[in-house]
């Protein structure tokens, strides 16, 4: 199974329609692999995206220099994945 | 592996063979109420079975379509359906609002819409959300199963890209497991309500998203919402919000409530489960029975006024 060690979970507010056009310039860009867990065109509402470990530098570098507010919802991805996978096995003995 | 007869742990997940298990296992053990009926497969050949349920009195009977796990990594919607599966058989006879809902009404419950997809999200990427279909000339797999419906198909609020997870596909309807649901709802011909079930957000909402265009019955609608999440939120104070899905999140086309509220079947609702953004996708299975038992409220909200507003 993919492992996402490394990866975490950006919010990113956005709070007008130039925000909204930076963020989609992030999003939409090849480079950083980023995978949108919940998207928004509403004022307001944040975006949630999942930054791989190789992109975390260059997103918050960029996230920064556009003045984008975010914060880190999921510090540690495959924590989560590791406790959910745990639970399973253990149902299933 | 897991044996029939209340060994099911509604409180964990399971896997697409564990699931159909229980349907099966649920259908044996009410034979006189359910029934499990393939309704077709999946891309990669996976059948796709509902649980019909209906007390049989009469026929061509109005019905009501709960759809779950259409995007596959939302494990919290399928594992929803199947607590909501044997949450109805077992208030059958002693709860009184399911019990009038069922004589007057049958419930075709799918708790796996995307087969496959779920499948994957088991054994290869946990967060995998769309279908697992081949797209010519592109190296990139699946389609958006919620961008797939015939409403406002390929309208802005879907991608044209087969790399993108929000890719409408070639075609509306271009999806097995979607075309199977249409098909069999079109033949059925009298659905009345429409309900999918996502996560998350904690929001519900109702046509439209492809268009900015208010619905028709949208007022209707919008008072139904807010009472069922007046009631959702009566269990333990999970807060949802209420509106259309293009008011409420973003503009999305070629979604199934968008389709069912354009072919007749008035009460079309989504609703995007627990959490905001605290786990996401990776809900912890122990908030399975709470989202599931809080989400039966706002379920059951909506189908008693659908019974009384039959038209």
């Amino acid at each position: 199974r993919e492992k996402f060690f490394g990866d975490q979970v950006f919010r990113i507010n956005v709070r007008n329609g130039d925000e909204i056009s930076k963020l989609n310039q992030l999003v939409n860009s090849d480079n950083f692999k980023l995978n949108v867990w919940k998207s928004s065109s509403t004022f307001g509402l944040p975006v949630d995206v999942l930054v791989p470990s190789v992109s975390l530098q260059p997103v918050k570098f960029f996230l920064k220099s556009q003045g984008l507010e975010y914060s880190v919802i999921i510090e540690d991805l495959q924590a989560l994945l590791d406790k959910e996978d745990e639970e399973m096995q253990h149902n299933e003995g | 592996q897991e044996r029939s007869s209340n060994n099911f742990n509604y409180g964990a997940y399971h896997s697409l063979e564990a699931i159909y298990r229980e349907m099966d296992s649920i259908a044996g053990d009410f034979p006189d109420l359910v029934s499990r009926v393939k309704i077709g497969h999946s891309f990669e050949n996976r059948s796709m079975y509902v649980l019909k349920f209906s007390s049989g009195k009469g026929s061509r009977r109005p019905a009501i379509w709960l759809n779950a796990g259409i995007h596959s990594r939302e494990w919290v919607s399928q594992a929803t359906a199947i607590w909501t599966a044997r949450k109805i058989v077992s208030d059958y006879g002693k709860d009184p609002a399911i019990t009038s809902i069922l004589e007057k009404m049958d419930i075709f419950l799918l708790p796996v819409a995307n087969p496959d997809g779920y499948v994957y999200t088991h054994t290869q990427n946990r967060l995998w959300r769309k279908t697992r279909s081949l797209n010519p000339g592109s190296p990139c797999i699946g389609v958006d199963p919620n961008r797939n419906w015939n409403a406002g198909f390929a309208a802005k609020g879907a991608s044209d890209n087969p790399c993108s997870e929000v890719y409408h596909g070639p075609h509306a309807n271009s999806e097995v497991e979607v075309k199977s649901v249409v098909d069999f709802i079109q033949e059925h011909g009298n659905f009345k309500c429409f309900i999918d079930l996502h996560s998350y957000s904690q929001l519900l909402m109702y046509p439209y998203g492809y268009t900015n265009k208010k619905a028709s019955d949208a007022d209707e609608l919008d008072e139904v919402a807010r009472r069922a999440a007046e009631a959702l939120a009566s269990l333990s104070g999970t807060q949802y919000h209420v509106g259309s899905i293009f008011t409420t999140v973003y503009q999305a086309s070629g979604s199934s409530i968008d389709w069912a509220y354009d072919n007749g079947i008035k009460y079309a609702f989504t609703f995007e489960l627990r959490d905001t953004g605290h786990y996401g996708f990776l809900l912890p299975s122990n908030q399975i029975i709470p989202t599931a038992e809080e989400t039966w409220l706002g379920l059951k909200t909506i189908m008693e006024h659908v019974q009384d507003h039959l038209y």
